[in-house]
């Protein structure tokens, strides 16, 4: 009866990510391995197939209302505003062609990219907290501890979801429309270059663990129920109930990869890489916010990483 | 409490959205 119970936290966990996360693993690696046939990416390698990427996505009319349909045009809106979008002079649009062309200087054009990666992040976080919500015990936590536990974990959270989306060469954006080259994020200017570098030399070594999207909302919702993070107030519950999600996690790997040893132990590992990227991520765009006269970040992030590490 | 409205917005409301 107890496994039965683990199986089950597994499958309703499972089913709380599909619900919540649009593009799943399963997905992104079909898009990544070319066996969605006619729907083929659209490759961003350079400057000029930036500016053709805005066509693309504008010919394509973008799939996320379907996704999204129960949401408010406010909320789509602020989807559509990032790299998919289409919504031109936006705040944050950046592959909006009359901004590039009105706006001219290649300076600018990074804090555009910045801006939209920006708006599609916070979004994510929407989609996390709802995420989180459903981990069965979440929302009985203390609401200040919630608030804690999502203050900390959402951008591991973020870094673990890239690794599907991304290969050695490349990585999807604009869910999965977009296929842009690691090549090109490394020419850009300093240090918006050095940004998803040690993202891809990570998600390159994570996706080698070979994890399923059952595994996925396993171990996100064990990053999100770490008991250590600064200022809890009441630790002992959130361990509780990390305990049980981590049983659950064990099971899986074992049911799902019966021939690859320690593989539990080699996840957990991650979670110690996980932090390091996390810590100089956050010291990076405190860089940027200093460096950058034109920078201004989203107040949903600003709140995360004010006083984070 | 100030200090992470959205968060708690976040967490409190299940279907109206907060405007991100």
């Amino acid at each position: 009866p107890e496994a039965a119970d683990l199986r089950a936290l597994a499958r309703h966990l499972y089913e709380a990510y599909l619900k919540n996360f649009p593009l799943t693993k399963a997905k992104a690696r079909a898009i990544l391995s070319g066996k969605t046939g006619d729907n083929a990416p659209f490759v961003i390698h350079d400057m000029k197939s930036l500016m053709e990427g805005e066509q693309f996505i504008n010919c394509r009319q973008i799939p996320l209302k379907e996704h999204h349909h129960h949401h408010q045009q406010q909320q789509t809106s602020a989807l559509t505003a990032g790299l998919g979008g289409a919504h031109q002079g936006s705040e944050y649009g950046f592959l909006g062609m009359t901004s590039i062309s009105e706006e001219g200087p290649q300076d600018a054009l990074e804090l555009r990219f910045f801006h939209s990666c920006q708006s599609r992040s916070a979004e994510a976080v929407r989609e996390i907290t709802e995420f989180a919500k459903s981990i069965p015990g979440f929302s009985e936590l203390d609401l200040n501890d919630q608030v804690t536990l999502l203050k900390y974990g959402v951008i591991e959270v973020l870094i673990i979801m890239m690794a599907p989306l991304m290969n050695k060469d490349g990585t999807l954006i604009s869910y999965g429309q977009i296929f842009m080259t690691r090549e090109f994020l490394k020419s850009l200017r300093k240090p918006f270059s050095q940004m998803m570098e040690p993202k891809f030399e990570f998600s390159v070594k994570f996706n080698m663990l070979e994890l399923d999207d059952s595994e996925m909302a396993l171990f996100l919702a064990v990053i999100i129920l770490s008991g250590d993070r600064p200022g809890l107030l009441n630790v002992k519950p959130i361990e509780q109930l990390q305990e049980t999600v981590l049983h659950s996690l064990e099971l899986q790997l074992k049911l799902n990869h019966p021939i690859s040893l320690q593989l539990f132990a080699k996840l957990l590992q991650k979670m110690t890489d996980l932090r390091q990227i996390v810590t100089d991520h956050v010291h990076l765009i405190q860089l940027l916010k200093k460096t950058e006269v034109d920078m201004c970040l989203h107040p949903l992030l600003q709140e995360i990483m004010k006083d984070l590490y | 409490k100030e200090k992470h409205k959205i968060l708690h917005q976040l967490l409190q409301n299940s279907t109206s959205p907060v405007d991100l």
